[in-house]
C-alpha cells in the first residue's frame, strides 16, 4: 500500500491532430499540477487537502473548463460548479451556479465544513462565499476570448457542448448532425 | 471538467471535482459534477471523479456505481471503473479517474480522449490523452 492520486482535465472528442498549441500547454499544465500533488502527499498532507489544492490549481488555468477557463452559458454568463468528498467519513460539501467565486472547490469545503448542509447554490452560494471571505472576482475574470468564441460556435449550430466535443444536438433536437468543422478545444 | 481523487499511505480517500459544464448550456442548469454518486464521491472503498457528458453520467449515477459493484460484487478497481465506463455508460459520454485504498489508480473514458494523469509511490508516473498511450 502507498498513496497514489490521479487527475483529469475533462474528457471528450479529442482530434488526435490538435494543434501542438493548443495540446502543450495543457500537457504542461498536467504535470505540473501533478507535482504539485505528489509533493502534496510526500508532504503528508491529508488527501481532503491534496484534492482540494490540485483541483483550485486547475480551475486557475484557462486551458480547462473550471474556474478561470470555465466555458459560457447561453446568456454569456459562466456558472460554475464543484464538489468534494472524504472517503472515510462520507462528508462533502457541493456548489452550483457561483459566478464569481475564484475558485469553488474551496467553496464546496467550506460548505463541507462548516454548514449542516451538503449543497448550496446560486445566490445562497455566493453569499456564503463572502461570509467565509473567499476570494471573488468581477465575472469577467472567467470569460476567456477562447471560450466566447466557442459558445458563438456552438449558437451557430444550435447545440451545447461537452469538453473537447462538437457541440452535440440536446435530446429534444431531431435534425441530422452537423459535419466536422467547428469543433474547438475547451 | 477537471477533477483529482487521492490516497494517502493509510488507505485515506478523497474525491474533488470542478466544471464549467456546456457550452450554450440553459441559464440554470445542473451537471453531475456537484450531485454526490452521479460525477463524485468517495467512501473506504475508492475516490471517483468524473468528466463528459453530465446528463448521461447523472442517469447512471456513474461514481457511486463504481463503489458499489466493488462492494456489492466484490470487483477490483479497474474491473469496476471499467465495467462502469465500458459496459453501463452511453458510449462517447464518460471517463472518470479512480483511486482505491490500496494505492490502485484507474482512469477508463469511452470517449476519443481523457486528459489525464496519474502518479503513484512507487514511482510510477503518466500523462496521457488518448487510448493507448
Amino acid at each position: 500500500m502507498g498513496w497514489a492520486i490521479a487527475l483529469h482535465g475533462g474528457a471528450g472528442d479529442i482530434p488526435k491532430n490538435i494543434p501542438a498549441e493548443r495540446l502543450e500547454p495543457r500537457e504542461a499544465a498536467l504535470r505540473r499540477i501533478l507535482d504539485i500533488g505528489v509533493a502534496a502527499l510526500n508532504a503528508k498532507r491529508p488527501p481532503l487537502d491534496v484534492v482540494e489544492l490540485v483541483v483550485c490549481e486547475l480551475e486557475n488555468s484557462p486551458y480547462f473548463n473550471a474556474g478561470r477557463g470555465s466555458v459560457l452559458t447561453t446568456n454569456g454568463t459562466v456558472e460554475m460548479e464543484a464538489c468534494i468528498m472524504d472517503g472515510n467519513t462520507k462528508r462533502c460539501g457541493a456548489v452550483s451556479g457561483v459566478t464569481t467565486v475564484v475558485n469553488p472547490i474551496s467553496l464546496a469545503r467550506q460548505i463541507m465544513e462548516k454548514t449542516p448542509h451538503i449543497y448550496l447554490a446560486f445566490d445562497g452560494a455566493e453569499a456564503f462565499a463572502r461570509e467565509q471571505g473567499l476570494e471573488t472576482v468581477d465575472r469577467s475574470h472567467f470569460i476567456t476570448p477562447e471560450n466566447i468564441e466557442r459558445l458563438k460556435q456552438a449558437k451557430e449550430a444550435n447545440r451545447v457542448q461537452q469538453d473537447y466535443t462538437q457541440p452535440i444536438k440536446t435530446e429534444d433536437q431531431k435534425e441530422p448532425p452537423i459535419p466536422d468543422g467547428i469543433s474547438k478545444l475547451g | 471538467t477537471v477533477g483529482c481523487v487521492a490516497v494517502d499511505s493509510f488507505g485515506n480517500l478523497a474525491a474533488a471535482t470542478s466544471t464549467g459544464g456546456l457550452v450554450n448550456k440553459m441559464v440554470g442548469r445542473i451537471g453531475d459534477t456537484p450531485i454526490i454518486g452521479a460525477g463524485t464521491y468517495a467512501n473506504k472503498f475508492c475516490a471517483i471523479s468524473a468528466t463528459g457528458r453530465g446528463e448521461a453520467i447523472i442517469r447512471e449515477t456513474v461514481a457511486r456505481d463504481v463503489a458499489a459493484v466493488m462492494e456489492y460484487k466484490g470487483l477490483g478497481l479497474k474491473e469496476a471503473a471499467d465495467y462502469i465506463v465500458h459496459e453501463v455508460a452511453p458510449k462517447g459520454t464518460t471517463g472518470l479517474i479512480a483511486v482505491s485504498p490500496k494505492g490502485e489508480v484507474a482512469m477508463p473514458f469511452n470517449t476519443t480522449g481523457m486528459f489525464r494523469a496519474c502518479a503513484t509511490e512507487d514511482g510510477f508516473t503518466e500523462v496521457a490523452i488518448w487510448h493507448s498511450e
